[in-house]
C-alpha cells in the first residue's frame, strides 16, 4: 500500500540510492 | 606487508596516502587500501584514467551505462565535493566513510538531508519530493495516480514539516528520521565492515607496514 508509506520511505526504495550495488563490480 | 612494489598508485590523479585518509575517516589503513581496489575497478569500467566519472558511477550501480537516474546522479554530485565532475580516490573514501556502520549518525542525517535538498536551498521542498517520487515511479514502473501522490505528500509533510511552513528544514528532518529510522537504512553499508575480505588483493599492493595498518 504505497499510500500508507511516507514519501521518503518510497524514495529510499530507488535502486539509485542503493550503494550496495557499487560493490558488485 | 608491502609484498609487491606498488605499480604507480601515486600516478592516479588525486591519489592520497592511505594513512592520511584513514586518519580522517572511520576506515583503517588496510580498509582504505581495499577501497582503492574497488575504486580502480569502478574507475576503469568506461575510461581507465584513474578517476570515476558519472557514467562509470551509474554503470556500477545499474550495470547499464545508458540509464540516467536522478538519485545516482545526486549521490555522485554529493560525493564530488570539489565540483570537478569526477571523483578522485580521496573524494570516494571520504564520502563512503559516511556510509560505514560506525560513522556518526549525525553525519548520515546531514548527508541524507542534502541528498533530498535537490536545489541546495537548505530546505526539502514539496516540489522536490514530488519530483523524486515521480523519478522513483519512472524507475520502478510502479504507477500511482496524481491524487495518490498528493495524498502521500500531504501525509509526509504533515508528519515531517512540524512548523507547517511547507518545507522541511534540517532540524525537522533530524526529528523526522529519528522517528522513522528506516529512512536512514540507505545511509549504512554493512559491506564496508568487510571490505578487506571483499578485496583481499589489496595485500599485494600494500605500501604500508602491518603495524601501521
Amino acid at each position: 500500500q504505497p499510500v500508507a508509506m511516507n514519501a521518503f520511505e518510497l524514495i529510499s526504495m530507488s535502486k539509485g540510492l542503493n550503494l550496495e550495488n557499487l560493490f558488485g563490480t | 606487508m608491502g609484498c609487491v612494489p606498488s605499480k604507480g598508485r601515486r600516478q592516479f590523479p588525486g591519489y592520497e596516502d592511505p594513512v592520511f585518509l584513514a586518519a580522517q575517516t572511520t576506515f583503517s589503513v588496510s580498509e582504505v587500501e581495499a577501497l582503492f581496489e574497488l575504486f580502480k575497478s569502478i574507475g576503469s569500467s568506461v575510461v581507465d584514467e584513474g578517476i570515476i566519472n558519472k557514467e562509470e558511477f551509474v554503470l556500477a550501480l545499474f550495470k547499464n551505462r545508458k540509464k540516467e537516474n536522478l538519485f545516482a546522479s545526486r549521490i555522485f554530485d554529493l560525493f564530488d565535493v570539489k565540483h570537478k565532475g569526477v571523483l578522485d580516490f580521496g573524494d570516494f573514501v571520504r564520502a563512503l566513510h559516511i556510509f560505514h556502520p560506525s560513522a556518526p549518525l549525525e553525519d548520515k542525517i546531514v548527508f541524507s538531508f542534502k541528498l533530498y535538498d535537490l536545489d541546495n536551498t537548505g530546505f526539502i521542498e514539496r516540489q522536490e519530493v514530488k519530483l523524486m517520487l515521480l523519478a522513483l515511479l519512472g524507475e520502478s514502473e510502479m504507477k500511482l495516480a496524481d491524487e495518490t501522490i498528493e495524498a502521500i505528500l500531504d501525509k509526509t509533510f504533515l508528519e515531517a514539516d512540524t512548523n507547517q511552513d511547507g518545507k522541511i528544514d534540517l532540524s525537522e528532518w533530524h526529528s523526522f528520521v529519528l522517528k522513522n529510522p528506516s529512512l536512514l537504512r540507505i545511509m549504512t553499508l554493512p559491506y564496508l565492515r568487510d571490505i578487506t575480505t571483499a578485496f583481499p588483493s589489496f595485500v599485494f599492493y600494500s605500501e604500508v607496514d602491518e603495524a601501521a595498518a
